[in-house]
C-alpha cells in the first residue's frame, strides 16, 4: 500500500502555507461551531484623524493588517495550511498541555513607504520593508 | 471524532483590545513606521511649502516606491535600489561670488544634515539645480561641476575636493544631476565637517562662467525649481531599536 501510495503522491511534497483567503461571499468565516477562521483583519490608523497631515505628506493613513482567527482542522474541512499545522492540531488535541494549537499569522508580507517632514523641513521618505500582512494562515 | 475540541486554544491568545489599548497599539504602529509624534516645523503649513522642488521630487518618489510596496519588494524592487530612507535636505545658506568681474565664479550651497538618524549608510547622494536656457554664452558647450568644500582658509582659497562634471549645451534647460555621494559619506560620519558644495561653470576653452548668467536657479528661484539635496541611505542590517 505505501508504494502504491508513493507512485500517485505529487513531486512538489514541501509546498509553502497557502494563505487565508479575504472573506468572500462563499467563505466561513464563523466555522461550522460559531468561531472565526483565521483571516486578515484591519487596524486603520488615520494620520487625518490624528491631525498629522501637516507633516505627513503620503500616506493620509496606514492599514495595519493583522492575522486573527481559529487554527483548527476539522477532519472534514477543507484544511487551508501547512501538514505540520494539521498534524500540530490533532497532537494538540491529544495532549493540550504538552502542544499549543497551531498559530493564524502572516503568511505574506510587503513593504510600505511613508512621506513626511522632519523639524528641519526636510522631507524624508521612509520604506518599511515586511511590514503590511498580505495573507494570513496556519502555522 | 470530526468536530474540533470545545477546549480553548492554549497557543495564541486571541481577545479584543479595549480603547486604551487601541490607542496604544496605534501609537506602537506610529512608532515603528518612524512617525513617533509631531515635528516643530520651523515653516507655514503645509499647503503653502507643497509646490516646492524638493517635496515634489520626494512624491514622485514615493509614488514610484509605492508601486514597488505591492511587489513584495526583494530582487524585482525598481528605481530606488536598496534604498530604505530618502531624504531631502533644503538649501539652508547660498553664497555667491557672481559679482563684478572677479574670477572664477562659484556659487556655494549648504544643507543642515543635523536630522540623519543613526545607524543609515548613504548608497547614493544627488545635488539637483534647475538650469534655465541661457543666451549668454550664445551656443556654447558649458562644464558645470561640483566640489565638496573640505576645510576653510583665513587668507585663501578654501581646499575642495573634485565631485563630479556634466557636460551640457548653455540653451539645454531641465534638472541638472550632480553626484555628490563621496561628499554625503564623508558628512554622515564627520557630522562637523559639513562645509557645503561649490559649483563652477566653465565654457569649453576654460573662461569661468557666472553660473547665473548660465542659467542656473539658486534660492530666488521659485519655489518649485530651487536646488535641493537629495541623499539615499540603506538602515544598517542591525538598527538599534529603542526598547518599549
Amino acid at each position: 500500500a505505501v508504494r502504491s501510495l508513493r507512485r500517485r503522491l505529487p513531486k512538489k511534497t514541501n509546498e509553502l502555507p497557502q494563505p487565508n483567503k479575504l472573506p468572500g461571499i462563499f467563505d466561513d468565516i464563523h466555522g461550522s461551531h460559531g468561531r472565526q477562521v483565521c483571516r486578515r483583519h484591519e487596524l486603520y490608523v488615520s494620520f487625518q484623524d490624528l491631525g498629522w497631515l501637516d507633516w505627513v505628506i503620503a500616506p493620509q493613513g496606514y492599514s495595519a493588517y493583522y492575522c486573527e482567527g481559529e487554527c483548527s482542522f476539522p477532519l472534514d474541512s477543507c484544511m487551508n495550511a501547512t501538514n505540520h499545522a494539521i498534524v500540530q492540531s490533532l497532537v494538540h488535541l491529544m495532549k493540550p498541555d504538552a502542544v499549543p494549537k497551531a498559530c493564524c499569522a502572516p503568511t505574506k508580507l510587503s513593504a510600505t513607504s511613508v512621506l513626511y517632514y522632519d523639524s528641519s523641513n526636510n522631507v524624508i521618505l521612509r520604506k518599511h520593508r515586511n511590514m503590511v500582512v498580505k495573507a494570513c494562515g496556519c502555522h | 471524532g470530526s468536530s474540533p475540541s470545545p477546549r480553548p486554544a492554549a497557543g495564541c491568545p486571541q481577545r479584543r483590545l479595549g480603547p486604551r489599548e487601541r490607542r496604544d497599539l496605534q501609537r506602537e504602529i506610529l512608532a515603528v513606521l518612524g512617525l513617533p509624534g509631531r515635528p516643530r516645523l520651523r515653516a507655514p503649513p503645509a499647503a503653502a511649502r507643497l509646490p516646492a522642488s524638493a517635496p515634489l521630487f520626494m512624491l514622485d518618489l514615493y509614488h514610484a516606491m509605492a508601486g514597488d510596496d505591492d511587489e513584495d519588494g526583494g530582487p524585482r524592487e525598481r528605481g530606488l535600489g536598496r534604498a530604505d530612507l530618502v531624504m531631502s535636505f533644503v538649501n539652508m545658506v547660498e553664497l555667491d561670488r557672481a559679482l563684478g568681474h572677479q574670477e572664477p565664479h562659484w556659487k556655494e550651497f549648504r544643507f543642515d544634515l543635523t536630522q540623519i538618524p543613526a545607524g543609515e549608510t548613504v548608497t547614493a547622494a544627488e545635488f539637483r539645480i534647475y538650469k534655465l536656457p541661457s543666451t549668454h554664452p550664445l551656443n556654447r558647450t558649458l562644464h558645470v561641476s561640483v566640489f565638496e568644500v573640505v576645510r576653510e582658509q583665513a587668507n585663501r582659497e578654501s581646499d575642495l575636493f573634485f565631485l563630479d562634471l556634466q557636460t551640457l549645451r548653455a540653451e539645454d534647460e531641465g534638472w541638472l544631476v550632480l553626484d555628490v555621494t563621496a561628499a554625503s559619506d564623508r558628512w554622515l560620519s564627520n557630522r562637523n565637517e559639513d562645509l557645503g558644495l561649490r559649483l563652477y561653470v566653465e565654457t569649453e576653452d576654460g573662461r569661468s562662467v557666472d553660473p547665473g548668467l548660465a542659467g542656473l536657479l539658486g534660492r530666488r528661484a521659485p519655489r518649485s525649481k530651487q536646488p535641493f539635496m537629495v541623499t539615499f541611505f540603506r538602515e544598517s542590517p542591525n538598527p538599534t531599536r529603542v526598547p518599549r
